[in-house]
């Protein structure tokens, strides 16, 4: 089972 | 004032093409450095960056800062009046709420504008560090493409792998599974056809493929695409735009639970 990971997981707002 | 004018429109065209399905609309920021634009989908999976360096340009005019929000539907449908080999300047007045596109033809006898209006987006700017990959792959642009047109057909996620014995990509199904390895190879009579593998430490990342399927529309702006893999990063899918620049696809990995 599986999640999908979402962008802001990985990078902060600039 | 805003002036850009760009020789080989065809690249415009072909950026709009490889783009417009996965994000509706965004913002393209001007500044000294180039043309660029950072846009991620709707559901903040995937996220594209581009780049259009102002050296690429034939003329290249920014008095300060600018950032243009449109819909890009409706860019790709202005673009789309232009002819393959047509020159494409763009336009736009400080303060302006319009962008005007001009196409020439090679002769110079046919000169058209189509004037768009601009709209103001909320977009959300995502800061991404330089990082170190585990894993980088280089390969034919239409070789990773038929991959994963192929691997659609049969499950809806990618499992890419990085081994020293090459890049595997692998799904499963209702109907079975498959896996397609890719090994180096550099001894091929064009530059473009190899496949070129740097890997620090394997690395094994799970992927959407509706959303690789989406990225490989960039397929026409390069022969070659680089895959940048780091475990618990978010992948990177790179096509050169000639020799001018870039678009990034990012896409979040999928997460074991």
């Amino acid at each position: 089972k599986s999640s999908q990971g979402r962008l802001e997981s990985f990078f902060k707002p600039s | 004032m805003l002036e850009l004018r760009l020789v080989q429109g065809s690249l415009l065209k072909k950026v709009l093409e490889a783009i417009k399905e996965l994000v509706t609309d965004a913002n393209f920021d001007c500044s000294a450095t180039g043309f660029s634009l950072q846009a991620m989908d709707s559901s903040h999976v995937a996220l594209v960056a581009l780049l259009l360096r102002s050296e690429g340009f034939e003329h290249y005019r920014c008095d300060r800062n600018l950032s243009m929000g449109m819909n890009l539907n409706n860019v790709s449908k202005m673009l789309r009046c232009a002819g393959n080999d047509d020159i494409i300047t763009l336009k736009a007045d400080d303060g302006s709420d319009t962008v005007t596109f001009m196409f020439e033809s090679p002769n110079q006898d046919k000169i058209a504008d189509f004037e768009m209006k601009l709209m103001d987006i909320d977009s959300e700017h995502l800061g991404i560090p330089e990082a170190e990959y585990h894993a980088i792959v280089k390969m034919p642009s239409a070789e990773f493409a038929r991959i994963c047109k192929d691997l659609s057909s049969i499950g809806d996620t990618v499992v890419i792998s990085v081994t020293k014995e090459g890049v595997k990509f692998s799904t499963r199904g209702d109907i079975g599974n498959a896996n397609i390895v890719c090994r180096q190879n550099t001894t091929v009579d064009k530059p473009e056809e190899a496949t070129i593998i740097e890997m620090q430490e394997p690395v094994s990342l799970t992927f959407a493929l509706r959303y690789m399927n989406s990225f490989t529309k960039a397929t026409p702006l390069s022969n070659t695409v680089t895959i940048s893999l780091s475990s618990e990063l978010p992948v990177v899918v790179e096509y050169k735009v000639a020799d001018m620049g870039y678009i990034r696809f990012y896409l979040a990995p999928k997460i074991e639970d």
